[in-house]
């Protein structure tokens, strides 16, 4: 599914240069179910927001289903993004001025569903989440781990083929996180989707089948459970 | 320090009332390491809020070092803020045109000090989170878990008393959350500063003197360690 090859990212900052990713060589398979872990700056986020298509490389190569992404238009970026891949952002980034279901709806709306149909499936994501109580909440009615269960909601709706998940459970207690734990777990057993996640969480760590560790821009470890 | 008797929180949502908080009764004592958990929704940063003076109950008894708080001004509580209190905001709440340094800066500034005095204590206080690479960074060119560590820089730089940690190390790996908790435990042995942390982490709930668990608005349940 992901092919990268001595992929690196810099960051313009005034004067110097941010060396955010360092020359990453991986591949990541249809149904894998993999975590990226490291210290807090290692750049998790920056490899994250390339595998979703969000940035682009330096230089290096990188393909998502076989097509080179630095080939494809921004439309094309953007109709890969909405069709496959659902994207869970470390900040958040709900829209202030709608509701916690408008906020779910907004993907399916991009596709043009109808809205009855982003509505049925919106409410049925943000139940699995148990958020249906909430679903008239604007964001800042909400609770910091509400708002994350509602970008979850988001990222699942569209019923992507890959989701791409920037510490998704930061704000949960443990009941919850375990709940959202086994909601991937059964899309990605039932249905294929694609997983990879960054995350400092235990609780997550312990349970993935294969653990990429990144220090300074580079992976420098790999594990592989049964 | 704080004393709530009966302490209640509602928010009223278009027709609905959210009892956010349904009747909290606590004491926390000078110099304590506390720590409240419970679920996500359950209360927490309500309660957070309310001892910050950031908020205020809907009913009930709550008192600052003796001073019963409703019976203060605006001008008073915000001042109170300023001078007693660090509070670590579960979502950052940076100011995004302002680099790290000057947002760490800022609360002295508020309190009139030199520009170079404020300099010096802010530089210290990034150094002590290994953010001193990064302090002419501005948020959006930050990691979440380097913006989790500049909110704690600025939360501790005034010196308070007091310190309100919402969530203080949900963005952080292992290494960093455990030097932030030495930090702290450093000024609380130390300083005698006191510390109410809202935390799901199990990194740090196993190293706090007192555990508050609350539940749907409620405490429901202590624990006293050694
Ligand atoms: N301004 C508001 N208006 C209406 N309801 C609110 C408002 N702020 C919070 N709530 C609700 O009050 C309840 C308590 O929220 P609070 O933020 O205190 O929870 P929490 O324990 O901090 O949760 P988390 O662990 O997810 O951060 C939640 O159910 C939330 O939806
Ligand atoms: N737009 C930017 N401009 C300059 N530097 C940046 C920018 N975005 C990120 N960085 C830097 O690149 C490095 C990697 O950032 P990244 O967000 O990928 O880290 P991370 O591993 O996700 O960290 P965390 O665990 O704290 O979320 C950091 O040192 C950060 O300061
Ligand atoms: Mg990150
Ligand atoms: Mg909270």
């Amino acid at each position: 599914l992901i092919q990268m090859k001595k992929v690196t990212k810099d960051y313009r900052l005034g004067e110097t240069i941010v060396h955010a990713l360092r020359g990453i060589t991986i591949e990541i398979d249809v149904g894998e179910f993999v975590a990226v872990w490291g210290p807090s700056g290692s750049g998790k986020t920056t490899f994250l927001n390339l595998i979703g298509a969000i940035d682009e490389p330096t230089s290096g190569y990188f393909s998502f289903n076989e097509r080179e992404i630095s080939g494809l238009s921004d439309d094309e970026k953007s109709d890969l993004r909405n069709k496959s891949i659902g994207f869970i952002f470390q900040n958040f980034n709900l829209i202030p001025v709608l509701t916690a279901l408008e906020n779910v709806m907004l993907p399916l709306q991009i596709q043009s569903l109808s809205n009855a149909e982003a509505n049925q499936r919106s409410m049925y994501r943000l139940e699995q989440v148990g958020l249906s109580d909430f679903v008239k909440h604007r964001p800042d009615k909400l609770s910091g781990g509400q708002r994350q269960r509602v970008c979850i909601s988001r990222a699942l709706v569209t019923n992507p083929s890959l989701v791409i998940a920037d510490e998704p459970t930061a704000n949960l207690d443990s009941d919850t996180a375990m709940k959202i734990l086994e909601l991937m777990r059964d899309l990605n057993n039932n249905e294929k989707t694609t997983f990879i996640f960054s995350t400092h969480d235990q609780r997550l760590l312990g349970k993935m089948n294969r653990l990429v560790r990144m220090v300074d821009g580079v992976i420098i470890n790999e594990e592989d459970h049964v």
